[in-house]
């Protein structure tokens, strides 16, 4: 889905989720997707037990991943993606803030 | 034309 011409992204039924990294920097969830796969950021698997599983409103498998910390992802390739999950440096508080699109 | 659909996810 493409944002519209002034660049605001349609918020209907969007979903913001925030999480911390568990001791190992990592959230429990898989996503697949980017600009070089052709396809929008979803998310593939959220493990059992991870942050992103007991966070609320919790990740679900499916979601649409729009914005991530703030950054609308859709024009970045899978690995920059992966890239801005990671870095918790954007924030101070080490919160990742996505914003989803329910499945 | 044959296409790769070798789809990637990474576990973040």
């Amino acid at each position: 889905e493409k944002s519209t011409p002034n660049g605001i992204i349609p918020h209907d039924n969007l979903v913001i989720v925030r999480m911390r990294p568990d001791e190992n920097g990592r959230f429990g969830f898989n996503v697949k997707g980017g600009s070089d796969q052709k396809m929008p950021v979803i998310v593939s698997r959220v493990a059992p037990g991870t942050p992103a599983d007991q966070c609320v409103p919790r990740l679900n498998e499916g979601d649409q991943v729009v914005l991530i910390n703030g950054r609308d992802i859709a024009d970045y390739t899978h690995d920059q993606v992966v890239s801005f999950i990671k870095c918790s440096c954007e924030n101070n508080s080490n919160e990742l803030i996505l914003l989803v699109r329910p499945n | 034309e044959e296409k790769d659909e070798c789809i990637i996810a990474t576990e973040v």
